[in-house]
């Protein structure tokens, strides 16, 4: 394991542990998209089902849990926690996030490198991860009100994102044969919607201080 | 063993 994928994993694990503070202690979910979260649920979900079948370390299996665990409880708090569901903005965040599911669920049935169970739904969590992001910035787009948490939650993401592209190039130029078409591609992807995101952020943080 | 060495990652 190399810097980068340590970095990488740690500010993802911040990411999450941001929101889940945010959710847990103000009982806000203010800002934060359902749709969102339940996506990465679903990625996690379908991703991690090799943790029956495969072990890699200790490490690993830890920081699977992990990511299972908080982004189902931040689906429920958000779903039934009452205190926090009431803070939801439901007009606002209405992007169909199935739609997102079953278009990656077609793509990695037809561009996949093994046709098998795991291996299909391991590419269409790859896929879906790419785009998960998207009711997220959708809904910050429509509120315009972002606080601090959730920027910093997106922003974290963001990083993490950012470290795993460096984490290949370093692997690819340190390892034989790390090649990983699909990972990278929809790695790249889903950098670039951060990328997009963050430089129309900056821009508008520049034109508010512009104002001031 | 193209895959797999990628599923090392999260």
């Amino acid at each position: 394991m190399n810097i980068f994928r340590l970095a990488g994993d740690m500010t993802h694990m911040f990411s999450v542990l941001v929101l889940l503070l945010k959710i847990h202690t103000i009982k806000s979910c203010a800002g934060v998209s359902v749709k969102t979260q339940e996506l990465y649920a679903i990625v996690f979900a379908t991703r991690y089902l090799d943790i029956f079948t495969s072990f890699v370390s200790i490490y690993n299996t830890f920081m699977k849990l992990v990511f299972l665990g908080s982004s189902f409880s931040i689906v429920w708090y958000m779903r039934y926690h009452k205190a926090v569901h009431r803070t939801y903005d439901r007009e606002q965040d209405t992007f169909r996030h199935w739609f997102l599911v079953l278009s990656c669920l077609l793509l990695a049935l037809l561009i996949h490198e093994k046709f098998t169970f795991l291996e299909v739904l391991w590419t269409f969590s790859l896929y879906l991860e790419a785009v998960a992001i998207l009711p997220q910035l959708v809904l910050l787009q429509r509120t315009r009100n972002i606080d601090n948490l959730t920027g910093q939650y997106i922003f974290l993401l963001g990083g993490y994102r950012g470290l795993y592209i460096l984490n290949w190039i370093y692997r690819y130029f340190t390892e034989p044969h790390f090649v990983h078409w699909i990972t990278w591609i929809t790695g790249l992807v889903q950098t670039l919607l951060y990328a997009d995101f963050f430089y129309y952020y900056f821009l508008s943080w520049k034109n508010n201080k512009k104002l001031n | 063993s193209s895959q797999s060495d990628s599923k090392d990652e999260l």
